[in-house]
């Protein structure tokens, strides 16, 4: 099964 | 005191369409530069990033950097008043309390206006790294818009494939699985009808339609889209505005648990 991803995962906060 | 008039206002009625289904509170950015928005939907899946120049404007004033906290439906509903060749006229003081907005239309002699209470929105800011990617589709957004809609009937994933043998969007559900080829394709004396793919390597990225779906909202603004993918990346899907912004959407991709 897929998982849906967010994307702080791929990203920084700023 | 922010000033800015919009010849052509449908274009920004065009953007907020675009973001409504994703987001319900935005922050507009006004800079001496530009207007720009930066916001995630709720589930922090999807962000869209929007530039609009201040060249494109007719009269562009923004003494001083401010946000415009606004509602989305609200606005929406105000733009529903709009006449398609209206002129856009934005106003708002430094305090940014209130925004003015004029729909002014020199044929029929009308001039509305309104004053939107604002709001101050404490939003979620994305660092989003210039990033080489290793595929780059340019395709008529059209297309983009048909196929995305068609493939919602077979699922509700779109495995969106580029390889050598062009860019592959399947999606399986319990009724089976459909795939859509596109290949390149610059044969038409239409530019915006050609379809060019720039591969570094084949990149394979799983998405949930929906939110493809919400993307295409975007369609009236260009009538090209351009999709950038890299493994394990989210994907990039922007609609160039011209040679004045752009509606940028990124989504991050389902993965094997």
């Amino acid at each position: 099964p897929l998982k849906q991803g967010t994307l702080f995962s791929f990203f920084n906060k700023h | 005191m922010f000033e800015a008039r919009l010849a052509n206002g449908n274009i920004f009625k065009m953007i907020v369409e675009s973001i409504r289904e994703l987001v319900v509170d935005v922050n507009i950015d006004c800079s001496t530069e530009e207007l720009s928005i930066q916001c995630m939907d709720s589930a922090h899946v999807a962000l869209v990033s929007m530039s609009l120049s201040q060249s494109a404007f007719d009269h562009f004033r923004c003494d001083r950097s401010l946000s415009l906290g606004l509602n989305l439906p609200n606005v929406s509903k105000i733009f529903k008043m709009m006449g398609r060749d209206d002129t856009m006229v934005l106003k708002a003081e430094d305090s940014a309390d209130k925004l003015m907005l004029m729909f002014e239309n020199d044929k029929s002699g009308t001039i509305a206006d309104f004053e939107l209470k604002l709001m101050a929105i404490e939003a979620e800011q994305l660092g989003v790294p210039d990033t080489a990617y290793k595929c780059s589709i340019s395709m008529p957004s059209s297309e983009f818009q048909r196929i995305v809609r068609d493939l919602q009937v077979m699922g509700d994933t779109c495995k969106i494939s580029c390889t050598k043998e062009g860019l592959k969007f399947s999606a399986t559900g319990q009724i089976g699985t459909g795939n859509i080829l596109m290949r390149q394709n610059v044969a038409s004396e239409k530019e915006e009808d050609h379809v060019t793919i720039d591969m570094e390597e084949p990149v394979e990225l799983n998405f949930a339609l929906r939110y493809l779906n919400f993307f295409t909202k975007a369609t009236p603004l260009s009538p090209t889209v351009i999709l950038k993918m890299s493994p394990g990346l989210p994907i990039v899907i922007e609609y160039p505005i011209e040679q004045l912004g752009h509606v940028k959407y990124y989504l991050a991709p389902k993965m094997e648990e």
